[in-house]
């Protein structure tokens, strides 16, 4: 089954 | 001092009402070079990044980068106060605690001021890589909207999968499944509008699932433009964007739905 991922895995915190 | 102009002001009224749902406030990044704003939804699933140009406006005066912390829902209320066809100025001082917004008609009879108080707003800003995507699809935004809505009427988790030939959206749900697929334009056909036409470029064939209640979010911004891009590779948001002529873009990126 899938879960929703969230979106700051993705992107570099500033 | 900043300023700006928009002879439309309409379409920042459609840019406010497609942010407006998924992110409840956030910071205009005024400089020299245009406005930027970055937000993600309360549940940290999706992104949405405005990037609007200053040669989009008629007026843009930019003397110290300015940060305007604005609470969209309550923007709204004053920009529905703005005529259809008003062109629309926006004024803040370096460290004032309001901006004002000011609607005039076309043949200026009629001028409109409003001051928005505006907020502080911690908010942490995330840099989004420069990345290459297996797959891009440009394809009219209506029917973008229309496949989003209709298909989650079936299901709340859509399948995007994309080859050379074609786009297909897939749902399932308790009453069943389906898919619906678009196939590529074809390049040699030379009637018709540009942006009716549906064009993937792509590198690798690449499929993911996505939940389509943010999606239907985000074509609130069909208004804003004819075509939409879709963005997608393996294991990387999907990047959902609506180009503005020579004023800009919204973008939403979506976190894809990812194995347990």
């Amino acid at each position: 089954s899938q879960v929703q991922g969230k979106i700051q895995k993705y992107f570099i915190k500033q | 001092m900043f300023e700006c102009a928009l002879i439309q002001g309409e379409l920042f009224r459609k840019l406010i009402a497609s942010v407006q749902d998924l992110v409840q406030d956030g910071n205009f990044m005024c400089d020299a070079n245009g406005i930027s704003l970055q937000g993600m939804d309360s549940s940290h699933v999706a992104l949405v990044a405005l990037a609007l140009k200053k040669e989009g406006f008629v007026e843009y005066r930019c003397d110290r980068d300015v940060t305007l912390g604005i609470n969209f829902a309550n923007l709204a209320k004053m920009l529905k106060c703005m005529g259809a066809k008003d062109r629309l100025s926006i004024r803040a001082q370096d460290e004032g605690d309001s901006a004002s917004f000011v609607f005039e008609s076309e043949d200026s009879s009629r001028v409109s001021n409003f001051e928005l108080k505006l907020m502080q707003i911690d908010q942490e800003q995330l840099g989004v890589p420069e990345t290459q995507y297996k797959a891009v699809i440009r394809m009219p935004s209506s029917e973008f909207q229309r496949i989003c809505k209709d298909l989650s009427a079936i299901g709340d988790t859509v399948s995007i999968s994309v080859t050379k030939e074609a786009v297909k959206f897939s749902v399932g749900g308790d009453i069943g499944s389906g898919d619906m697929s678009l196939r590529q334009s074809e390049s040699g056909d030379v009637d018709g509008d540009d942006s009716e036409k549906v064009m993937i470029e792509l590198e690798e064939p690449v499929q993911q699932n996505f939940a389509l209640r943010y999606l239907n979010n985000f074509t609130k911004a069909t208004a804003l433009s004819k075509t939409v891009t879709l963005s997608l590779g393996t294991d990387m948001p999907l990047v959902t964007e609506y180009k503005m002529d020579n004023l800009g873009s919204i973008r939403y990126y979506l976190a894809p739905k990812i194995d347990e």
